[in-house]
Protein backbone atom coordinates (compact mmCIF):
# COMPACT_ATOMS: atom_id res chain seq x y z
CA UNK A 1 0.00 0.00 0.00
CA UNK A 2 1.44 3.56 -0.53
CA UNK A 3 -0.42 6.27 1.91
CA UNK A 4 -1.07 9.65 0.59
CA UNK A 5 0.86 11.17 3.44
CA UNK A 6 -2.63 12.85 5.30
CA UNK A 7 -4.75 11.46 7.67
CA UNK A 8 -8.30 12.55 9.15
CA UNK A 9 -7.58 14.43 12.34
CA UNK A 10 -11.58 13.30 13.47
CA UNK A 11 -12.74 10.06 14.08
CA UNK A 12 -16.42 10.61 13.06
CA UNK A 13 -16.60 11.44 9.52
CA UNK A 14 -20.19 12.50 7.96
CA UNK A 15 -21.05 11.62 4.24
CA UNK A 16 -24.28 12.48 2.30
CA UNK A 17 -24.90 10.87 -1.31
CA UNK A 18 -25.44 14.46 -3.56
CA UNK A 19 -26.38 13.04 -6.33
CA UNK A 20 -27.57 9.55 -7.35
CA UNK A 21 -26.77 7.62 -11.18
CA UNK A 22 -29.16 8.40 -14.25
CA UNK A 23 -30.11 5.15 -15.86
CA UNK A 24 -28.77 2.25 -13.71
CA UNK A 25 -31.77 0.07 -12.29
CA UNK A 26 -29.93 0.98 -8.74
CA UNK A 27 -32.48 2.71 -6.58
CA UNK A 28 -32.02 5.70 -4.15
CA UNK A 29 -32.27 3.38 -1.25
CA UNK A 30 -30.30 0.40 -2.94
CA UNK A 31 -27.13 3.53 -3.26
CA UNK A 32 -27.28 4.65 -0.29
CA UNK A 33 -26.89 1.32 1.20
CA UNK A 34 -24.38 0.29 -0.67
CA UNK A 35 -22.55 3.62 0.21
CA UNK A 36 -23.42 2.54 4.05
CA UNK A 37 -21.75 -1.04 3.78
CA UNK A 38 -18.89 0.07 1.86
CA UNK A 39 -17.71 3.18 5.27
CA UNK A 40 -18.60 0.48 7.47
CA UNK A 41 -15.57 -1.97 5.83
CA UNK A 42 -12.89 0.18 6.81
CA UNK A 43 -14.93 1.35 9.93
CA UNK A 44 -14.70 -2.24 11.12
CA UNK A 45 -11.00 -2.40 11.41
CA UNK A 46 -10.47 0.63 13.05
CA UNK A 47 -12.42 3.49 15.27
CA UNK A 48 -13.20 5.69 12.51
CA UNK A 49 -17.26 6.04 12.60
CA UNK A 50 -19.19 7.22 9.51
CA UNK A 51 -22.26 9.15 9.85
CA UNK A 52 -24.99 10.17 6.98
CA UNK A 53 -25.81 13.80 7.45
CA UNK A 54 -29.16 15.11 5.41
CA UNK A 55 -28.56 18.35 2.70
CA UNK A 56 -30.24 20.68 5.27
CA UNK A 57 -27.07 20.49 7.26
CA UNK A 58 -25.51 23.61 8.12
CA UNK A 59 -21.97 22.53 6.57
CA UNK A 60 -20.93 20.26 3.92
CA UNK A 61 -20.19 16.63 4.98
CA UNK A 62 -17.15 15.42 5.07
CA UNK A 63 -17.55 13.04 2.22
CA UNK A 64 -19.78 13.87 -0.25
CA UNK A 65 -20.44 11.29 -2.73
CA UNK A 66 -21.71 12.38 -6.41
CA UNK A 67 -22.14 10.38 -9.51
CA UNK A 68 -20.71 12.76 -12.41
CA UNK A 69 -20.44 12.84 -16.35
CA UNK A 70 -17.48 13.71 -18.32
CA UNK A 71 -15.87 17.34 -16.93
CA UNK A 72 -17.63 17.98 -13.41
CA UNK A 73 -15.94 21.03 -12.26
CA UNK A 74 -12.78 19.16 -11.17
CA UNK A 75 -9.64 18.64 -13.01
CA UNK A 76 -10.21 14.77 -13.92
CA UNK A 77 -13.15 14.48 -16.25
CA UNK A 78 -14.75 10.97 -16.64
CA UNK A 79 -14.42 9.37 -20.01
CA UNK A 80 -17.55 8.06 -20.76
CA UNK A 81 -18.25 3.89 -20.66
CA UNK A 82 -14.80 1.81 -19.52
CA UNK A 83 -11.72 3.71 -18.61
CA UNK A 84 -11.80 5.73 -15.37
CA UNK A 85 -14.43 4.50 -13.02
CA UNK A 86 -14.35 6.53 -10.48
CA UNK A 87 -11.99 9.01 -8.18
CA UNK A 88 -11.92 10.46 -4.47
CA UNK A 89 -9.49 13.08 -2.66
CA UNK A 90 -7.41 12.30 -0.14
CA UNK A 91 -8.13 13.95 3.50
CA UNK A 92 -7.56 17.33 4.27
CA UNK A 93 -9.16 20.98 5.07
CA UNK A 94 -9.88 21.65 1.61
CA UNK A 95 -13.82 21.64 1.10
CA UNK A 96 -12.83 18.83 -2.00
CA UNK A 97 -10.89 16.57 0.71
CA UNK A 98 -13.19 13.49 1.39
CA UNK A 99 -15.14 13.76 -1.85
CA UNK A 100 -16.08 10.56 -3.94
CA UNK A 101 -17.12 10.84 -7.81
CA UNK A 102 -18.56 8.01 -9.46
CA UNK A 103 -18.52 8.28 -13.52
CA UNK A 104 -22.50 8.18 -14.03
CA UNK A 105 -21.78 7.02 -17.45
CA UNK A 106 -21.29 3.28 -15.64
CA UNK A 107 -23.80 0.91 -15.87
CA UNK A 108 -23.14 0.51 -11.67
CA UNK A 109 -24.83 -2.70 -10.71
CA UNK A 110 -25.19 -4.65 -7.36
CA UNK A 111 -25.16 -8.46 -7.13
CA UNK A 112 -24.85 -9.10 -10.90
CA UNK A 113 -24.62 -12.21 -11.49
CA UNK A 114 -23.83 -12.47 -15.08
CA UNK A 115 -21.06 -10.54 -14.47
CA UNK A 116 -22.01 -7.29 -17.06
CA UNK A 117 -21.80 -4.02 -15.41
CA UNK A 118 -19.20 -2.51 -12.69
CA UNK A 119 -20.10 -3.43 -9.28
CA UNK A 120 -20.71 0.10 -7.71
CA UNK A 121 -20.08 -1.70 -3.78
CA UNK A 122 -16.59 -2.78 -4.76
CA UNK A 123 -15.47 0.42 -6.51
CA UNK A 124 -17.19 2.63 -3.65
CA UNK A 125 -15.01 0.70 -0.87
CA UNK A 126 -11.76 1.57 -3.34
CA UNK A 127 -12.61 5.00 -3.52
CA UNK A 128 -13.45 5.29 0.21
CA UNK A 129 -9.76 3.94 0.77
CA UNK A 130 -8.82 7.06 -1.21
CA UNK A 131 -11.07 9.58 0.88
CA UNK A 132 -9.28 7.92 4.25
CA UNK A 133 -6.04 8.70 2.96
CA UNK A 134 -4.71 5.20 1.39
CA UNK A 135 -3.01 5.44 -2.36
CA UNK A 136 -3.18 2.61 -4.57
CA UNK A 137 -1.50 -1.31 -3.49
CA UNK A 138 0.28 -3.67 -5.59
CA UNK A 139 -0.91 -6.58 -3.38
CA UNK A 140 -2.99 -9.61 -5.37
CA UNK A 141 -6.05 -9.17 -2.99
CA UNK A 142 -5.53 -5.51 -2.03
CA UNK A 143 -9.12 -3.78 -2.92
CA UNK A 144 -6.93 -0.57 -3.27
CA UNK A 145 -5.33 -2.11 -6.36
CA UNK A 146 -5.97 0.27 -9.35
CA UNK A 147 -7.62 -1.30 -11.82
CA UNK A 148 -11.27 -3.04 -11.29
CA UNK A 149 -11.50 -6.53 -9.96
CA UNK A 150 -14.95 -7.51 -10.48
CA UNK A 151 -17.74 -7.68 -7.54
CA UNK A 152 -16.50 -8.80 -4.47
CA UNK A 153 -19.34 -10.10 -2.84
CA UNK A 154 -22.09 -9.93 -0.28
CA UNK A 155 -21.28 -6.12 1.21
CA UNK A 156 -22.76 -7.34 4.78
CA UNK A 157 -19.93 -10.06 4.92
CA UNK A 158 -17.09 -8.52 2.72
CA UNK A 159 -13.76 -8.05 5.04
CA UNK A 160 -10.70 -5.66 3.97
CA UNK A 161 -7.63 -8.01 2.64
CA UNK A 162 -4.44 -7.72 5.74
CA UNK A 163 -2.53 -4.99 3.22
CA UNK A 164 -5.44 -2.91 3.73
CA UNK A 165 -6.05 -3.40 7.39
CA UNK A 166 -2.33 -2.63 8.05
CA UNK A 167 -2.21 0.24 5.62
CA UNK A 168 -5.51 1.53 7.50
CA UNK A 169 -4.04 0.52 10.84
CA UNK A 170 -0.67 3.49 9.74
CA UNK A 171 -2.88 5.76 9.20
CA UNK A 172 -5.58 5.39 12.25
CA UNK A 173 -4.33 2.90 14.87
CA UNK A 174 -5.82 -0.54 15.35
CA UNK A 175 -8.98 -0.72 15.97
CA UNK A 176 -9.91 -1.16 19.64
CA UNK A 177 -11.61 -4.03 21.27
CA UNK A 178 -14.05 -4.03 23.60
CA UNK A 179 -15.95 -6.29 25.62
CA UNK A 180 -19.03 -5.18 24.36
CA UNK A 181 -17.98 -5.31 20.47
CA UNK A 182 -20.28 -8.30 18.92
CA UNK A 183 -18.76 -9.76 15.84
CA UNK A 184 -20.46 -8.64 13.36
CA UNK A 185 -18.20 -10.39 10.76
CA UNK A 186 -16.42 -13.72 10.59
CA UNK A 187 -13.91 -13.00 13.16
CA UNK A 188 -10.04 -12.32 12.10
CA UNK A 189 -7.68 -14.81 11.66
CA UNK A 190 -5.54 -14.99 14.87
CA UNK A 191 -2.77 -12.63 14.80
CA UNK A 192 0.79 -14.16 14.26
CA UNK A 193 2.43 -14.33 17.82
CA UNK A 194 4.09 -11.22 18.78
CA UNK A 195 7.73 -10.43 17.89
CA UNK A 196 8.51 -9.47 21.44
CA UNK A 197 7.89 -11.05 24.36
CA UNK A 198 4.09 -9.60 25.75
CA UNK A 199 5.81 -7.90 29.14
CA UNK A 200 8.35 -6.00 27.14
CA UNK A 201 7.84 -1.79 27.62
CA UNK A 202 6.65 -0.45 24.20
CA UNK A 203 9.99 -0.01 22.13
CA UNK A 204 10.27 4.32 21.42
CA UNK A 205 9.88 4.70 17.70
CA UNK A 206 13.80 5.43 16.59
CA UNK A 207 14.18 9.02 14.59
CA UNK A 208 15.16 8.56 10.97
CA UNK A 209 16.61 11.71 11.21
CA UNK A 210 19.57 10.49 13.50
CA UNK A 211 20.71 8.36 10.18
CA UNK A 212 23.37 5.97 11.49
CA UNK A 213 20.92 3.29 9.85
CA UNK A 214 22.05 -0.59 10.61
CA UNK A 215 21.68 -1.32 6.45
CA UNK A 216 20.27 0.60 3.24
CA UNK A 217 18.97 -1.59 0.03
CA UNK A 218 17.35 -0.42 -3.26
CA UNK A 219 15.25 -3.05 -3.43
CA UNK A 220 12.76 -3.32 -6.70
CA UNK A 221 13.10 0.09 -6.80
CA UNK A 222 12.27 1.20 -3.51
CA UNK A 223 15.21 2.70 -0.45
CA UNK A 224 14.88 0.49 2.68
CA UNK A 225 16.64 1.77 5.32
CA UNK A 226 16.80 -0.90 8.34
CA UNK A 227 17.64 0.70 11.96
CA UNK A 228 17.33 -2.34 14.58
CA UNK A 229 13.74 -3.43 14.54
CA UNK A 230 12.86 -0.99 12.17
CA UNK A 231 12.79 0.28 8.37
CA UNK A 232 11.38 2.93 6.41
CA UNK A 233 10.55 3.01 2.65
CA UNK A 234 11.69 5.71 -0.16
CA UNK A 235 9.23 5.06 -3.61
CA UNK A 236 10.96 5.58 -7.00
CA UNK A 237 9.42 8.77 -7.01
CA UNK A 238 11.64 10.25 -3.77
CA UNK A 239 8.78 9.96 -1.11
CA UNK A 240 8.74 8.18 1.98
CA UNK A 241 5.84 5.18 2.25
CA UNK A 242 5.29 6.61 5.66
CA UNK A 243 7.26 8.43 8.09
CA UNK A 244 6.01 6.05 10.72
CA UNK A 245 8.70 3.10 10.83
CA UNK A 246 7.47 0.05 10.04
CA UNK A 247 8.01 -3.15 11.32
CA UNK A 248 11.06 -5.46 10.07
CA UNK A 249 9.51 -8.88 11.53
CA UNK A 250 5.80 -8.34 10.01
CA UNK A 251 7.15 -7.72 6.49
CA UNK A 252 9.89 -9.97 6.42
CA UNK A 253 7.75 -13.01 6.63
CA UNK A 254 9.94 -16.33 8.28
CA UNK A 255 12.61 -13.86 9.56
CA UNK A 256 13.74 -15.29 13.10
CA UNK A 257 12.35 -13.05 15.80
CA UNK A 258 15.66 -13.60 17.65
CA UNK A 259 17.27 -11.53 14.58
CA UNK A 260 17.03 -8.00 16.02
CA UNK A 261 19.04 -6.05 13.64
CA UNK A 262 19.98 -6.11 9.98
CA UNK A 263 23.47 -5.77 9.30
CA UNK A 264 23.54 -5.54 5.61
CA UNK A 265 20.80 -5.61 2.71
CA UNK A 266 21.38 -5.64 -0.73
CA UNK A 267 19.13 -7.56 -4.18
CA UNK A 268 20.54 -9.82 -5.91
CA UNK A 269 21.47 -9.77 -10.05
CA UNK A 270 20.01 -10.97 -11.72
CA UNK A 271 17.17 -13.41 -9.88
CA UNK A 272 16.32 -10.38 -7.63
CA UNK A 273 16.34 -12.65 -4.26
CA UNK A 274 16.79 -10.25 -1.48
CA UNK A 275 19.32 -11.14 1.32
CA UNK A 276 19.53 -9.84 4.87
CA UNK A 277 22.83 -10.09 6.73
CA UNK A 278 23.16 -10.37 10.56
CA UNK A 279 25.92 -11.80 12.45
CA UNK A 280 28.25 -14.34 10.58
CA UNK A 281 24.46 -15.09 8.92
CA UNK A 282 22.34 -14.28 5.94
CA UNK A 283 18.63 -15.16 5.23
CA UNK A 284 17.34 -15.28 1.30
CA UNK A 285 14.01 -13.98 0.44
CA UNK A 286 12.35 -14.25 -2.72
CA UNK A 287 8.45 -12.73 -1.93
CA UNK A 288 9.25 -14.82 1.40
CA UNK A 289 12.18 -16.46 3.29
CA UNK A 290 13.48 -18.88 1.10
CA UNK A 291 15.24 -22.13 2.28
CA UNK A 292 14.42 -21.56 5.95
CA UNK A 293 17.60 -21.82 7.32
CA UNK A 294 19.96 -19.33 7.83
CA UNK A 295 23.15 -19.80 5.44
CA UNK A 296 26.72 -19.10 6.91
CA UNK A 297 28.84 -15.94 5.56
CA UNK A 298 31.46 -18.47 4.44
CA UNK A 299 29.39 -19.67 1.61
CA UNK A 300 30.53 -16.19 -0.01
CA UNK A 301 33.92 -16.53 1.13
CA UNK A 302 34.42 -15.08 4.06
CA UNK A 303 36.30 -16.93 6.80
CA UNK A 304 34.53 -18.59 9.51
CA UNK A 305 32.86 -15.80 12.53
CA UNK A 306 33.47 -12.50 10.14
CA UNK A 307 30.71 -10.52 9.23
CA UNK A 308 29.93 -7.83 7.38
CA UNK A 309 29.30 -3.94 7.63
CA UNK A 310 28.16 -3.35 3.78
CA UNK A 311 27.47 -5.56 0.88
CA UNK A 312 25.48 -4.38 -2.38
CA UNK A 313 25.63 -5.92 -5.99
CA UNK A 314 27.32 -3.82 -8.80
CA UNK A 315 25.55 -3.91 -11.85
CA UNK A 316 28.77 -3.30 -14.09
CA UNK A 317 30.09 -6.65 -13.78
CA UNK A 318 26.92 -8.50 -11.93
CA UNK A 319 29.14 -9.34 -8.89
CA UNK A 320 28.39 -8.59 -5.03
CA UNK A 321 30.75 -7.05 -2.95
CA UNK A 322 30.61 -7.80 0.69
CA UNK A 323 32.73 -4.95 3.20
CA UNK A 324 33.61 -5.41 6.56
CA UNK A 325 35.89 -2.06 7.96
CA UNK A 326 38.65 -1.47 5.43
CA UNK A 327 38.36 -4.36 3.44
CA UNK A 328 36.17 -6.32 1.35
CA UNK A 329 35.48 -9.15 -0.13
CA UNK A 330 33.99 -10.06 -4.05
CA UNK A 331 31.49 -12.73 -5.01
CA UNK A 332 30.63 -14.24 -8.52
CA UNK A 333 27.27 -14.84 -9.01
CA UNK A 334 27.50 -16.00 -12.36
CA UNK A 335 30.07 -18.77 -11.48
CA UNK A 336 28.70 -18.90 -8.21
CA UNK A 337 31.64 -18.89 -6.21
CA UNK A 338 34.16 -16.20 -4.50
CA UNK A 339 36.54 -14.51 -6.72
CA UNK A 340 40.03 -15.53 -5.71
CA UNK A 341 43.09 -12.98 -4.37
CA UNK A 342 40.70 -11.09 -1.48
CA UNK A 343 40.13 -9.45 0.79
CA UNK A 344 41.07 -6.56 -1.08
CA UNK A 345 41.79 -2.82 0.61
CA UNK A 346 38.86 -0.68 0.54
CA UNK A 347 41.15 2.04 -1.09
CA UNK A 348 40.36 0.82 -4.46
CA UNK A 349 37.08 2.61 -4.05
CA UNK A 350 38.33 5.76 -4.10
CA UNK A 351 36.80 8.55 -1.49
CA UNK A 352 34.88 5.55 0.51
CA UNK A 353 34.51 5.39 4.33
CA UNK A 354 35.59 2.63 6.37
CA UNK A 355 33.08 0.36 7.69
CA UNK A 356 30.09 2.15 5.91
CA UNK A 357 26.53 1.17 7.53
CA UNK A 358 26.13 0.14 3.99
CA UNK A 359 26.31 0.53 0.07
CA UNK A 360 23.66 0.87 -2.40
CA UNK A 361 23.36 1.40 -6.21
CA UNK A 362 20.33 3.88 -7.25
CA UNK A 363 17.91 3.29 -9.64
CA UNK A 364 20.34 5.68 -12.09
CA UNK A 365 23.52 3.28 -11.48
CA UNK A 366 25.19 5.52 -8.98
CA UNK A 367 26.52 3.77 -5.88
CA UNK A 368 26.39 5.41 -2.89
CA UNK A 369 28.40 4.46 0.21
CA UNK A 370 25.89 6.00 3.56
CA UNK A 371 28.00 6.25 7.07
CA UNK A 372 26.33 8.26 10.00
CA UNK A 373 24.12 11.35 8.36
CA UNK A 374 26.24 11.26 5.49
CA UNK A 375 26.52 9.39 1.53
CA UNK A 376 29.55 9.32 -1.03
CA UNK A 377 28.61 9.10 -4.48
CA UNK A 378 30.24 7.16 -7.07
CA UNK A 379 28.89 8.21 -10.68
CA UNK A 380 27.73 4.95 -12.42
CA UNK A 381 30.34 2.28 -13.21
CA UNK A 382 32.79 5.03 -11.85
CA UNK A 383 34.96 4.04 -8.31
CA UNK A 384 35.56 7.08 -7.35
CA UNK A 385 33.75 9.28 -5.32
CA UNK A 386 32.14 12.55 -6.46
CA UNK A 387 34.81 15.56 -5.68
CA UNK A 388 31.26 17.21 -3.10
CA UNK A 389 31.56 13.89 -1.04
CA UNK A 390 30.36 13.26 1.56
CA UNK A 391 26.56 15.06 1.76
CA UNK A 392 24.28 14.96 4.08
CA UNK A 393 21.59 11.86 3.79
CA UNK A 394 18.69 13.50 5.18
CA UNK A 395 17.33 16.51 2.97
CA UNK A 396 18.08 14.16 -0.55
CA UNK A 397 16.65 10.46 1.11
CA UNK A 398 14.81 11.40 4.36
CA UNK A 399 12.70 14.09 4.33
CA UNK A 400 14.79 15.92 7.03
CA UNK A 401 17.08 18.88 7.38
CA UNK A 402 20.70 18.83 6.16
CA UNK A 403 22.53 18.78 10.10
CA UNK A 404 23.34 22.87 10.98
CA UNK A 405 26.76 21.47 12.56
CA UNK A 406 29.15 18.28 12.21
CA UNK A 407 31.51 17.09 10.61
CA UNK A 408 31.80 17.88 6.96
CA UNK A 409 34.45 17.18 4.74
CA UNK A 410 36.95 19.95 3.88
CA UNK A 411 35.96 21.38 0.79
CA UNK A 412 38.46 21.83 -2.16
CA UNK A 413 39.77 25.34 -2.30
CA UNK A 414 37.79 27.49 -4.90
CA UNK A 415 38.99 28.50 -8.40
CA UNK A 416 40.23 31.81 -8.41
CA UNK B 1 9.16 -11.56 -31.03
CA UNK B 2 6.04 -9.64 -29.32
CA UNK B 3 3.94 -7.51 -31.88
CA UNK B 4 5.78 -4.25 -32.44
CA UNK B 5 3.56 -1.55 -30.60
CA UNK B 6 1.66 0.87 -33.17
CA UNK B 7 2.57 4.34 -32.67
CA UNK B 8 -0.78 4.67 -31.07
CA UNK B 9 -0.16 2.30 -28.77
CA UNK B 10 3.37 4.23 -27.96
CA UNK B 11 1.55 7.37 -27.96
CA UNK B 12 -1.45 6.03 -25.61
CA UNK B 13 1.40 4.33 -23.20
CA UNK B 14 2.96 7.51 -22.67
CA UNK B 15 0.11 9.56 -22.07
CA UNK B 16 -1.39 6.78 -19.39
CA UNK B 17 2.11 6.41 -17.65
CA UNK B 18 1.92 10.46 -17.33
CA UNK B 19 -1.45 10.58 -16.17
CA UNK B 20 -0.70 7.84 -13.33
CA UNK B 21 2.40 9.14 -12.46
CA UNK B 22 5.15 6.60 -13.80
CA UNK B 23 6.66 9.25 -15.81
CA UNK B 24 6.62 13.07 -14.86
CA UNK B 25 4.47 15.68 -17.46
CA UNK B 26 6.31 17.45 -19.82
CA UNK B 27 8.07 20.41 -19.34
CA UNK B 28 6.99 22.42 -23.07
CA UNK B 29 9.45 25.25 -21.60
CA UNK B 30 11.97 22.77 -21.63
CA UNK B 31 11.41 20.74 -24.40
CA UNK B 32 13.53 17.55 -23.04
CA UNK B 33 12.83 14.56 -25.25
CA UNK B 34 11.22 11.02 -23.09
CA UNK B 35 14.38 9.31 -23.50
CA UNK B 36 13.81 5.20 -23.85
CA UNK B 37 15.46 4.60 -20.76
CA UNK B 38 13.40 6.21 -18.43
CA UNK B 39 10.43 5.28 -20.44
CA UNK B 40 11.72 1.68 -20.14
CA UNK B 41 12.61 1.92 -16.54
CA UNK B 42 8.52 3.95 -16.26
CA UNK B 43 7.10 0.56 -18.37
CA UNK B 44 9.20 -1.79 -15.81
CA UNK B 45 7.73 0.04 -12.38
CA UNK B 46 3.93 0.15 -13.75
CA UNK B 47 4.50 -3.46 -14.84
CA UNK B 48 5.33 -4.75 -11.62
CA UNK B 49 2.80 -2.81 -9.88
CA UNK B 50 0.34 -4.52 -11.66
CA UNK B 51 1.68 -8.07 -11.25
CA UNK B 52 2.54 -7.96 -15.11
CA UNK B 53 6.26 -9.51 -16.09
CA UNK B 54 8.83 -6.47 -16.49
CA UNK B 55 9.99 -6.57 -19.99
CA UNK B 56 10.12 -2.91 -20.01
CA UNK B 57 8.30 -2.75 -23.30
CA UNK B 58 4.47 -2.11 -24.17
CA UNK B 59 3.80 -5.82 -25.08
CA UNK B 60 0.09 -6.68 -25.48
CA UNK B 61 -0.26 -7.91 -21.98
CA UNK B 62 0.64 -4.16 -21.06
CA UNK B 63 -1.16 -2.13 -23.77
CA UNK B 64 -4.25 -4.52 -22.56
CA UNK B 65 -3.84 -3.56 -18.65
CA UNK B 66 -3.83 -0.29 -19.90
CA UNK B 67 -7.29 -0.42 -21.42
CA UNK B 68 -8.44 -2.20 -18.30
CA UNK B 69 -10.94 0.32 -16.41
CA UNK B 70 -9.68 1.57 -12.88
CA UNK B 71 -9.57 4.35 -10.80
CA UNK B 72 -8.96 8.11 -11.93
CA UNK B 73 -6.11 8.34 -9.15
CA UNK B 74 -2.28 8.23 -10.07
CA UNK B 75 -0.36 5.25 -8.99
CA UNK B 76 2.17 6.92 -7.92
CA UNK B 77 1.32 9.71 -5.55
CA UNK B 78 2.76 12.99 -5.52
CA UNK B 79 3.01 13.19 -9.45
CA UNK B 80 -0.86 14.29 -9.77
CA UNK B 81 -2.89 17.19 -8.17
CA UNK B 82 -5.02 14.91 -6.18
CA UNK B 83 -2.61 14.73 -3.16
CA UNK B 84 -2.96 17.67 -1.21
CA UNK B 85 0.87 18.64 -0.15
CA UNK B 86 1.57 19.80 3.36
CA UNK B 87 3.52 22.99 3.33
CA UNK B 88 7.10 22.37 4.59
Amino acid sequence: YALSGSVWKKRTLTWRVNSFPQGSGLSQETVRTLMHHALTTWGAESDLRFQEVGSQGPTEPDILIDFARAYHQDSYPFDGQGGTLAHAFFPGEHPISGDTHFDDEETWTFGSKDGEGTDLFAVAVHEFGHALGLGHSSAPDSIMRPFYQGPVGNPAEYRLSQDDREGLQQLYGRAPQTPYDKPTRKPLAPLPPPALPPDSPPQPLPDRCDGNFDAIANIRGETFFFKGPWFWRLQPSGQLVSPRPARLHRFWEGLPAQVKVIQAAYARHPDGRILLFSGPQFWSFQDRLLEGAARPLTELGLPPGEEVDAVFSWPLNGKTYLIRGQQYWRYDEAAARPDPGYPRDLSLWEGAPPAPDDVTVSNTGDTYFFKGLQYWRFPKGSIKAEPDSPQPMGPKFLDCPAPTVGPQAPRPPRAT
Amino acid sequence: RAREPSAQDVSLGVDWLTRYGYLPPPHPAQAQLQSPAKLRDAIKVMQRFAGLPETGILDPLTVATMHKPRCSLPDVLGAAGLVRRRRR
